[in-house]
């Protein structure tokens, strides 16, 4: 199977 | 009251059919510089990120910032019942309601069109997008959109396996970006090569290269963004093993539309 990190983990919360 | 008005009912249009299959909520700021847009869809492998600004509209006023997560499907409905030519005024009230308003006017056939929109949670944007240096990125590859969406089109007819999503893979090498799908009986393989700018100087497919780079990536998200591509002649792709790709078409010089996509990982 694939792994995947979240898109999430690059940016922060505005 | 906080009212923009616009008259890009075409561009919405083509925005919204791009953006609803793959993403459900969007996040809308609308200032006085423009309208920045965020989305991310739902296994939050992907975001998108629009910026337009002011001067893109014929005509844009906005006295005060208007902010709301926004369901796309519902919009993409509503924008669908709309005349190209279509003014539309956004409105929602000073003491945040929880809904804004859509008014679709149309001067020639004397016909106004009116939608309300509840607001959503908008899956967990906005989020501080820094800037991307193209430096940080081992390829870059430029080509115009329409052969970008030749390639999807061809990857996606062939790269359907069956039980499980449909990926591709794109690596760049040797001056060369390849792009690869398995479907159920075989596989597909495209090869685009750095072409000659003096013979198409108009449509150039541009590659530079630090270093080899192959990433796979789920076939929806690139079909989406080339959908969204038809927004613009050209299409740019910075492809990283340690950082998100970005997939960008800019619009004139008055913004932009971004894909940023997680690849997957062996």
């Amino acid at each position: 199977g694939h792994k995947q990190s979240t898109i999430t983990n690059y940016f922060i919360r505005a | 009251m906080l009212e923009p008005r616009l008259v890009q009912t075409t561009f919405f249009k083509n925005v919204l059919e791009a953006l609803s299959d793959l993403f459900i909520e969007a996040h809308f700021e609308f200032s006085r510089t423009g309208l920045e847009l965020q989305a991310i869809d739902t296994s939050r492998v992907a975001l998108v990120a629009l910026v337009l600004r002011a001067e893109a509209f014929n005509h844009y006023l906005c006295d005060r910032g208007l902010s709301m997560g926004l369901n796309l499907a519902d919009m993409a409905k509503a924008f669908r019942c709309a005349n190209n030519d279509d003014i539309i005024t956004i409105k929602a009230e000073e003491d945040w309601t929880d809904t804004v308003t859509f008014t679709f006017e149309s001067p020639e056939d004397g016909e106004i069109l009116e939608f309300d929109f509840d607001f959503v949670g908008s899956n967990g944007v906005p989020l501080e997008i820094p800037e991307y240096q193209e430096s940080e990125y081992q390829a870059i590859v430029r080509m115009p959109s329409a052969k970008f969406m030749r390639i999807c089109k061809k990857l996606s007819s062939f790269g359907d396996s069956g039980d499980r999503d449909p990926v591709v893979i794109i690596s760049v090498y040797k001056e060369r970006v390849r792009s690869f799908a398995r479907g159920k009986t075989g596989t597909s393989t495209t090869v685009c090569l750095q072409t000659q700018t003096v013979d198409k100087p108009k449509e150039p497919t541009l590659i530079e290269m630090k270093e080899e780079v192959s990433l796979i990536f789920d076939l929806k998200y690139m079909n989406s963004f080339s959908k969204a591509s038809t927004l613009s002649d050209q299409v740019t792709i910075n492809l990283s093993s340690e950082l998100p790709a970005v997939f960008e078409c800019k619009i004139a010089e008055l913004g932009y539309i971004r894909y940023y996509i997680s690849p997957r990982k062996e």
